[in-house]
């Protein structure tokens, strides 16, 4: 329960067009879950901003799983591996 | 790419062409998502380049040999490199595995250079690999501009995790990129098309809505149905083909007779020597000469070519027999297998020739017919042209959609056999930067420089607009008006489950007539049809969205081509809507091709467009006439005004009762 894995967070289109307000969004969104917005720093890969919403930040399970019950939340989904062709 | 897009009928010789009538590109941007780019190569010289478009938001960032001041140009507009995603699953660092990788743009692999090179790479003459295929090495779009956006990493071959893939989409949004390529897929089974671990899906979704045309390859999954891959109905998908060129090794024997098989020996031929087909006296005569488990007695192969048999298909049966003969002292290879135009030279340059079972079973009867059998190896030879027909390559992903089988793919087939271009220095095939590989990762990229040609012409036409018309316009006869075949055992005529609306031809899509337009309402269509919930669309599209309680149906999704996987004793009418493109006074008549046993009936019977009237919707009725389940059969829809030819790939499949594991 206390393995971090990258997860993406999903919230779809984005609300408006100001990336760092985005952003800072989404640090607020993780910090409800994971304590702090430094912590939620610590956490975040990357702040999706420009072409929809959403950010992949490593989680354990149940962080996961508690975030994909917040209200915007389209979907939290574990990173995966694609190949070349 | 020294004949590929002469074979495309885009020579810079021809003068009214679409690759003049585009400027060759000149403007706009083609975004690679790959392994990065070695940006000192001779495909990215800004020679003869205007300005960088003023639109251009994006940037060079800087990493390990990476400047971006000496690195990007006029014609390397940007470079992005995404690795946190993949860092975090695998770690530092990142050549653990023994390749090296740099944490930067730079392409230490080379797939990401030979995709970049093949989509808009500059004119480089005098290129060959080891001799073969000499031409002038370029891209469909030599003027278009590149940003590339590394999100695939130099480990096990070539890995991306989608949290880069997202971001790299994210920031080329930003960007302002007008095209994506992307010569990267996943694993059977697909995920969802809502489904963000499948990042290029969602990423690409986003882009096309802002009226990016995302192109990616259809796997190399093939030939067996249902594994074709990236097929949410907003990507185009792109099956690979080989092209009018082969590679092409004489093999003569002791008794005179001469057989042609296909390899890439450059070296000084094999003059007159032993021939040896290692037999075996057990209960199972032929068990020594399999290729992958060759049985090699040193003292009699020493100084031999060895023939083998192999019922693999992938590469490592030849090199397991290249190393057991070279370890045997053996002279030369020849390897009896099902036929795949997928060529690479042997190491060491070792003399490998491919033949099919029917060459290899005649070699073998002359080894069984004669004391001292002998043979000689011709070093391999390039043919172009007549007689050399293009096939849908052996390992190109194959349809039925195995998400969704209404939504036809792959789209659209284009060479990716033996494709010659740029690399990475260090890319173990380079042969002085350049290196012949296939796949559809190679096909993907000249349907890229093609958009972008297309998107310099037609700077207005939405991405479903120009997938439209480079499937409705597409070739389905080889280019001597022969039928184009679909590699596999055996051998069949290709079908829209193999190349889509068939194989791509520029030119004709420059002047489509008419196009199956499409913008997010279609696609929201598309997304209720197929039963996505309401807030997952209303997130995924901005805009709450409510499907309607009235079931629509994924047949009427406004797609260049009609598949209707299932259809008992009750006949179904599917709903299209063509946009005129051509002259604004344009009259279309239907000629109607319909599958074997199947009524089509087209209403209305003409289409009647004016400088007021843009938009004309027709229904097609589809009966069977089969009274038992069948599998698809193949047809087509064309739309005339006697100049331009609009077909749409018709494919109906008959079943009266509920099928049981049917593709």
């Amino acid at each position: 329960g206390k393995t971090y894995n990258v997860h993406i967070v999903y919230l779809g289109e984005k609300q408006h067009d100001d990336p760092d307000l985005i952003t800072d969004s989404h640090h607020d969104l993780l910090a409800k879950i994971v304590g702090s917005k430094e912590k939620a720093s610590e956490l975040m890969v990357y702040s999706y901003r420009h072409g929809f919403s959403g950010f992949a930040a490593k989680l354990t399970e149940s962080q996961a799983q508690k975030i994909a019950e917040l209200p915007g939340v389209v979907r939290v989904m574990p990173n995966s591996l694609h190949r070349l062709q | 790419t020294t004949r590929s897009w002469d074979y495309l009928s885009l020579s810079p010789q021809t003068p009214s062409n679409l690759l003049h009538k585009s400027n060759n590109g000149d403007g706009v941007i083609i975004g690679i998502f790959d392994t990065g780019i070695w940006p000192e190569s001779k495909s990215f010289t800004e020679n003869g380049l205007g300005p960088v478009p003023s639109r251009w938001k994006g940037v060079c960032e800087p990493g390990e040999s990476f400047d971006p001041t000496k690195h990007c140009n006029r014609k390397l507009v940007g470079a992005r490199w995404f690795v946190n995603g993949f860092l975090a699953e695998y770690g530092l660092p990142l050549n653990a595995s023994g390749e090296t990788e740099y944490l930067s743009p730079r392409d230490a692999n080379g797939h990401g250079m030979h995709t970049a090179s093949t989509a808009a790479g500059s004119f480089v003459g005098n290129v060959s690999y080891r001799g073969l295929a000499r031409g002038t090495a370029r891209g469909g779009a030599a003027s278009a501009r590149v940003a590339v956006y590394k999100v695939c990493w130099n480990v096990l071959g070539g890995q991306c995790a989608s949290a880069d893939i997202l971001k790299a989409f994210d920031e080329a949004i930003h960007d302002g990129v007008d095209v994506l390529s992307l010569s990267i897929g996943f694993w059977i089974p697909l995920y969802s098309d809502v489904d963000e671990r499948d990042g290029i899906a969602t990423g690409s979704f986003h882009a096309v809505t802002r009226g990016i045309t995302v192109v990616c390859g259809a796997g190399n999954d093939g030939p067996s149905a249902q594994t074709v891959q990236n097929t949410a109905p907003w990507i185009l998908t792109v099956a690979a083909s080989t092209m009018d060129r082969a590679f092409v090794t004489s093999i003569t024997l002791g008794n005179n007779k001469t057989l042609v098989g296909e390899a890439m020996f450059t070296r000084r031929e094999i003059g007159l020597t032993g021939l040896l087909y290692p037999e075996s006296h057990g209960l199972d005569p032929t068990a020594s000469g399999v290729c992958q488990a060759l049985q090699l007695n040193r003292t009699k192969v020493a100084g031999k070519v060895v023939l083998c048999f192999t019922s693999m298909t992938r590469r490592v049966a030849v090199t397991s027999a290249t190393a057991a003969v070279r370890k045997a002292g053996g002279v030369g290879l020849i390897v009896a297998k099902h036929p795949n135009s997928a060529l690479y030279p042997c190491p060491g340059d070792f003399p490998c020739v491919e033949v099919d079972y029917e060459a290899g079973t005649k070699i073998l009867y002359y080894i069984r017919s004669t004391r001292f059998p002998l043979v000689k190896l011709s070093s391999s030879k390039t043919v172009i042209g007549r007689p050399v027909s293009a096939k849908v390559a052996y390992f190109s992903a194959r349809g039925p959609n195995s998400i969704e089988p209404a939504i036809l793919k792959p789209d659209i087939a284009a060479p990716g056999v033996n494709i010659l271009a740029a690399t990475s220095p260090l890319d173990p095939f380079a042969d002085s930067g350049y290196v012949m590989h296939s796949g559809t990762s190679m096909a993907t990229p000249h349907i890229s420089g093609i958009v972008a040609l297309l998107k310099a012409l037609h700077p207005a036409w939405s991405p479903a607009a120009i997938k439209s018309a480079l499937v409705t316009t597409a070739w389905r006869n080889g280019r001597s008006g022969s039928l184009i075949f679909a590699e596999g055992s055996p051998q069949k005529q290709a079908d829209i489950f193999d190349y889509g609306g068939g194989i791509v031809n520029p030119n004709a899509a420059a002047d489509p007539g008419l196009v199956f337009d499409m913008e997010t309402a279609d696609y929201i269509h598309y997304l209720c049809a197929m039963h996505y919930n309401n807030s997952a669309i209303s997130r995924l599209t901005g805009n709450i969205t409510n499907c309607p309680v009235q079931k629509l149906s994924v047949l009427d999704v406004n797609l260049p081509s009609i598949t209707i996987p299932s259809i008992g004793s009750t006949s179904i009418t599917v709903t299209r809507t063509v946009t005129n493109v051509g002259p604004p006074n344009s009259t279309y008549r239907p000629i109607i091709e319909p599958p074997s046993g199947i009524v089509v009936s087209v209403n209305p019977e003409v289409l009647v467009f004016n400088s007021t009237v843009k938009k004309v919707s027709f229904k097609v009725t589809v009966a069977t006439t089969h009274q038992m389940n069948t599998g698809y059969m193949f047809g087509s829809l064309i739309w005339s005004d006697k100049v331009h030819f609009v077909r749409i790939p018709l494919s109906v499949r008959t079943e009266m009762f509920q099928p049981y594991g049917d593709e």
